[in-house]
């Protein structure tokens, strides 16, 4: 996955990414493609979330999954998580459960219960910070007001490092794909240069949606496990999720 | 470049999407947090049952690649149904009530549900 929030010179707070997902599960040979993507797209939906008659989150999601990967509360913040592969991962947090320690939040219910729960920017963050989970993951997380846009690195137990906007030190834009921010990307899968690069080309003062969208159709930054695009713009309420695919030639991850 | 890993120069002019990378618009559906938890799927896993069937059937089918004796699904469709009490309301009601819909077993959607967990490592 690669997803990011940027902050233009106005002040205005975009968050967007790329869900990739399926990598090892099953190589088409006739299409050129990994089996898992190919059904995920079909069962990808946006979902309006409602109480009272009222929007309370927007989601892109997969049907049959209750849990959120991607979802913003309109006007007050975005949220979208990222894989973190861990030897200390989810699968021990699943056998912990089974053998009745549960004082963990499995990762997809703790982000759907913030998307509907957190009132604010701060509780979001606090709660996506501090909550002890099965599995590790990295929250991506932006707001609605200058500087609030961050990406929370976690462990299964402990919060490893909140990376935030820092604009008064030119970080105009918090990035993350699979790989802890302050170690090299696998040589194989570098997908965090090629996005920097580009958003680095298209300046803060040029920011915008569809400049964005560009970024993420760029390959290696798109490639064969991209189910779907989601862009965001909190202030408004702009909500796109599309489809894609990444044709040959093309990275297989 | 022709050869891996295929980068490119930063892409312009790709919005509004269009052209080989684009494969569609995503439909929109309403969820209604005020209906019984056990309901509030049911439109949607009604119209995309056959799409979710098929997803499970292939976790199925690569699960029987490498454990060609069927074991793990007998595991998943056995004990990882009862799990789903374990679960936090209202998500262990809602994967009920999508197993109802959909037809699938239990465990095989709650297995679905959990996928994350099982693949970080």
């Amino acid at each position: 996955c690669t997803s990011l929030v940027a902050e233009d010179t106005t002040g205005k707070l975009y968050h967007a990414r790329n869900l990739d997902f399926g990598l090892f599960l099953g190589w088409d040979i006739k299409k050129h493609s990994w089996e898992i993507p190919e059904y995920l797209r079909p069962l990808t939906v946006n979902l309006d979330f409602q109480r009272n008659n009222k929007t309370i989150f927007k989601s892109t999601n997969f049907a049959g999954y209750v849990g959120m990967l991607t979802g913003m509360r309109p006007g007050i913040f975005t949220l979208t998580m990222n894989e973190r592969f861990n030897i200390d991962g989810g699968y021990i947090g699943i056998i912990e459960w089974i053998l009745g320690k549960r004082d963990g939040f499995w990762m997809s219910f703790l982000t759907r219960s913030v998307l509907e729960n957190a009132t604010s920017y701060a509780q979001a963050k606090d709660q996506l910070t501090n909550t002890k989970m099965l599995a590790p993951a990295y929250f991506i997380l932006g707001g609605n007001r200058s500087g609030e846009g961050c990406v929370i690195t976690r462990s299964r137990k402990a919060c490893l490092d909140v990376w935030e906007l820092d604009l008064k030190h030119g970080s105009w834009y918090v990035l993350e794909t699979n790989y802890d921010r302050w170690k090299d990307p696998l040589f194989l899968d570098n997908r965090r240069t090629p996005a920097m690069k580009c958003l680095n080309e298209t300046t803060q003062k040029k920011i915008s949606l569809p400049a964005i969208y560009d970024v993420l159709s760029t390959k290696p930054v798109l490639n064969k496990l991209t189910t779907y695009t989601t862009l965001m713009e909190v202030s408004s309420g702009t909500f796109e999720a599309y489809l894609r695919d990444c044709p040959d030639p093309c990275i297989p991850w | 470049q022709d050869l891996p890993p295929y980068s490119e120069e930063c892409r312009k002019g790709t919005y509004p999407p269009h052209g080989p990378t684009f494969k569609g618009k995503i439909p929109w559906y309403t969820i209604n947090l005020d209906s019984a938890p056990h309901k509030r799927w049911n439109q949607l896993i009604s119209d995309k049952k056959v799409e979710v069937t098929n997803l499970i059937q292939a976790i199925k089918n690569l699960a029987n690649d490498f454990f060609p004796s069927g074991k793990l699904i007998e595991l998943v469709d056995k004990h990882l149904a009862p799990l789903v009490d374990t679960l936090p309301f209202p998500f262990n009601e809602e994967i009920k009530g999508i197993a109802d819909v959909s037809g699938l077993p239990l465990g095989e959607v709650m297995f679905f549900n959990v996928f994350y967990e099982i693949f970080t490592v």
